[in-house]
């Protein structure tokens, strides 16, 4: 990648996460994930993407198209919403991740 | 809290910090972005579209994806509980270009973890190159392909570098039923307003947060002209005739050049959007359209009156495979927006008797591209016609990154004459390309050498 991405690489790296969101006491029961983006690192703040709390908001998705609607506290989701952050690596060892199921993906060869 | 990063571009696969848990402080959209997003992609557009992050024909419920529709403008601020290690301050703040200040065209990076936290160890922080391909206030869209997952991840510029220009919205567009190869992404700048108002109606503690959220650098667009795209891009046209539209591109102040499929009547009436440097409507004619019979798909309007300021590009006089081309056209949007710029390589260059006669791109190119020019990247130079992407007739897929056109050089000898004499007579030899050529644009394989007779 051209010289020119050198600085932007680093920052989108460095600030580049990982957002996952679950039911308090049901971890495996499917979780929601997508990226995002850490704004700032004391205190943390993240930036994500909302369409994972659509299955936690207390009144459905249908608030999010109310017209005037352009913010919803975060009381606007249950309570038994568990959020999760991610980010780059360190030299933690691998055991300490938890397993969470594997998409199916596969590797075909072309 | 401090959130440790791990060193830059470490070696990927090293093993990640354990998952940090997290509150959510808002969910927050940013209303321009969903108003741009119904003008464009909602009403009579609205059936075509799908942003689902899986394949039209993939079992999504249809509450599922009623729910992700909703959602495509919202975005969450989270505040990361704090750590047990004493963390610092590390890595290059995250700063935000000023909405309207990258312009159309300009490289984009975007950073984002496909399938999201299933598999952090391997897709964690991918990256994805594109350019910014187009722009209706808040709602951008950009050739870099993102994958389900990277939905809230980051886009940045190369130039001011490093800076913040978007969030990814939307990974996957697919448009009646053809996978279309961009990406829809929120600007930063408008949504990260939009955070400061809402937490400045928050309790205290949280409005306070507000003082952290990046600033934006550079200077507000306010303060520019908008910021061109590249110069090159301004030759594109979008051309009306009767019902149909395409694309075009001017290769002279009264010369527009389109697709026989756009303009296929000669003397038919037609009318031709000039968007930059102003938005003008002039009306041509049809002075030439290859026969259906021809593998050049091209016709010729003659304008009414000349186009004012619009820069006309310098015709390519040789080609090179691999090289970095752009191609503008009004696909995906026609004229609810001005063109698309698309990136990608030149991929193939096909001759016939050591004449370039088709060029393919990697360039992302949808229906409406038709007639749409496409430029070296680097010296802006016209390379070339768009006339058609590719269709598996077995399996209905589209694949808009493989794409044909003609070489201006088959065409300029011929527009050069007419443009200098008024004489049709060169445009009229495409009428009769030789029979190798025919094969080629018929995607066929050139008849081997016919063996001579030995009598």
């Amino acid at each position: 990648m051209g010289r020119q991405w050198g600085p932007s690489m680093r920052t989108a790296e460095q600030a580049g996460c990982v957002v996952s969101a679950s039911r308090a006491g049901q971890p495996t029961a499917g979780s929601w994930s997508c990226s995002g983006v850490i704004l700032s690192r004391s205190p943390g703040l993240v930036l994500c993407h909302g369409g994972i709390f659509t299955p936690f908001l207390r009144a459905g998705s249908g608030c999010l198209t109310a017209a005037a609607t352009a913010f919803l506290p975060g009381d606007s989701c249950s309570d038994d919403l568990r959020l999760h952050v991610q980010w780059g690596p360190t030299a933690e060892s691998p055991a300490g991740r938890a397993e969470l199921g594997r998409p199916g993906l596969c590797t075909p060869q072309c | 809290a401090g959130l440790e990063p791990g060193p830059s571009s470490s070696p990927r696969g090293r093993p990640l910090q354990p998952p940090r848990p997290a509150e959510l402080l808002l969910l927050l959209s940013c209303p321009a972005f969903r108003a741009h997003f119904v003008r464009l992609f909602g009403g009579e557009a609205a059936e075509h579209w799908h942003f689902v992050s899986a394949a039209p024909d993939d079992e999504v419920s249809e509450e599922e994806e009623e729910d992700q529709l909703r959602a495509l403008g919202w975005f969450a601020l989270l505040r990361v509980h704090p750590g047990q290690e004493a963390e610092e301050e590390r890595g290059p703040a995250v700063a935000v270009a000023p909405l309207g200040t990258v312009p159309k065209g300009a490289p984009l990076l975007a950073c984002g973890s496909p399938f999201g936290a299933f598999c952090p160890d391997i897709f964690l922080n991918t990256l994805s190159r594109g350019v910014l391909s187009n722009s209706a206030g808040p709602l951008l869209l950009t050739d870099a392909r993102c994958l389900p997952g990277t939905e809230g991840g980051g886009v940045f510029a190369a130039r001011p570098a490093g800076a913040l220009v978007a969030l990814v919205a939307a990974p996957l567009c697919w448009k009646a039923r053809e996978w279309v190869g961009l990406t829809l992404l929120c600007a930063a700048a408008p949504l990260l307003q939009a955070a400061r108002m809402a937490l400045a109606s928050l309790p205290p503690d949280s409005a306070a947060l507000a003082a952290l959220l990046p600033p934006e650098v550079g200077t507000p667009p306010n303060l520019l002209l908008q910021v061109p795209g590249p110069p090159w891009a301004a030759a594109a046209m979008l051309v009306e005739c009767g019902t149909v539209w395409g694309s075009g591109v001017a290769v002279a102040p009264h010369l527009v050049v389109t697709c026989r499929h756009v303009a296929p009547r000669e003397a038919a009436k037609v009318l031709v959007h000039s968007i930059t440097p102003k938005s003008v409507a002039i009306w041509g004619c049809v002075v030439f359209a290859t026969q259906e019979t021809s593998p050049y798909d091209i016709a010729v309007v003659r304008l009414e009156e000349d186009l004012d300021g619009v820069p006309i590009p310098v015709p390519a006089e040789h080609f090179h495979e691999g090289e970095v081309v752009s191609v503008v056209g009004f696909g995906i949007f026609g004229q609810a927006c001005g063109p698309s710029v698309t990136s990608g390589i030149l991929s193939a260059v096909v001759q016939v008797d050591d004449t370039p006669v088709m060029l393919q791109t990697t360039c992302a190119v949808h229906s409406g591209s038709s007639g749409g020019p496409i430029f070296s990247t680097h010296s802006g130079d016209l390379l070339g016609i768009v006339t058609s992407n590719t269709r598996d007739n077995n399996t209905g897929a589209t694949y808009p990154h493989l794409n044909f056109s003609i070489p201006i050089t088959v065409l300029q000898p011929a527009l050069q004459r007419y443009s200098q004499t008024g004489d049709l007579g060169g445009l009229h030899e495409l009428d009769h390309a030789t029979e190798p050529v025919r094969v080629v644009w018929r995607l066929q394989r050139p008849l081997p050498q016919a063996p001579r007779s030995k009598l």
